[in-house]
């Protein structure tokens, strides 16, 4: 999952 | 957190400090291209308006919160504070076309259909091609100030990191995102031959001028 609340990096 | 990560967002920190210390040190903004600047701010406004739904960590807060606030004071030194330096004849590319499609793409090429996710992707694609207008103007004027492709170098290897960051996530935590992935490598190609020059010409010490 690398919807936008899974997304850690910048 | 690998340490291609870290490396990576330090650079890319590292970048867009050299960039406002340059300005700010010369009083003079000349060699850098306003208009991909208004882009790399375009870019963190859309990527980071998460700062307002989704709380990570406070690393990730300080940090998206720095590139937004260095975006836009970068902007406001280069059209308000040292306007009479900005070298608006040189900077000529029509950013239009980067942003349209880019946006086209975010619509069509997306992981989910909602605001938010549409404007990250918007970011990322857009990303990819923001130093174009920059490299377009070192090309123009055929050099660069050496504070100026040291800002490239660091600016262009941000994202070379992250590919290496990617490639162990894969590896390690079985994580890939094919479309952060894709325009990362899309924008490391951009700068490879910028990467060139740098070694060979400023790392030994010369001025970057390009080949005639």
């Amino acid at each position: 999952q690398t919807l936008i609340e899974n997304k850690d990096e910048l | 957190m690998n340490i291609f990560r870290l490396t990576g967002d330090l650079s890319h920190l590292l970048a867009i400090l050299i960039l406002l210390w340059k300005i700010w040190k010369t009083r003079s903004c000349s060699g850098i291209s306003g208009r991909s600047q208004i882009l790399f701010a375009t870019v963190y406004t859309a990527r980071y308006l998460d700062l307002f739904t989704n709380f990570v960590s406070v690393y990730n807060s300080v940090m998206k919160i720095i590139f937004i606030a260095a975006a836009f004071a970068t902007l406001y030194l280069i059209y308000v504070k040292f306007k009479a330096t900005y070298d608006r004849n040189h900077d000529t590319f029509r950013i239009e076309f980067l942003l349209a499609p880019c946006a086209l793409l975010a619509l069509i090429l997306n992981h989910e259909f909602t605001i938010l996710e549409v404007l990250w992707t918007f970011s990322i694609y857009l990303e990819s091609v923001a130093i174009l207008p920059q490299l377009f103007l070192v090309s123009k004027t055929g050099e660069a100030e050496t504070i100026t492709s040291h800002y490239l170098f660091a600016l262009g290897s941000y994202r070379a990191l992250y590919l290496l960051n990617w490639i162990y996530r894969y590896y390690f935590e079985g994580f890939f995102d094919l479309i952060a992935i894709v325009a990362g490598i899309v924008q490391t190609v951009l700068y490879c031959d910028f990467f060139y020059l740098y070694i060979t010409r400023v790392i030994k010490g010369r001025a970057l001028k390009l080949p005639a």
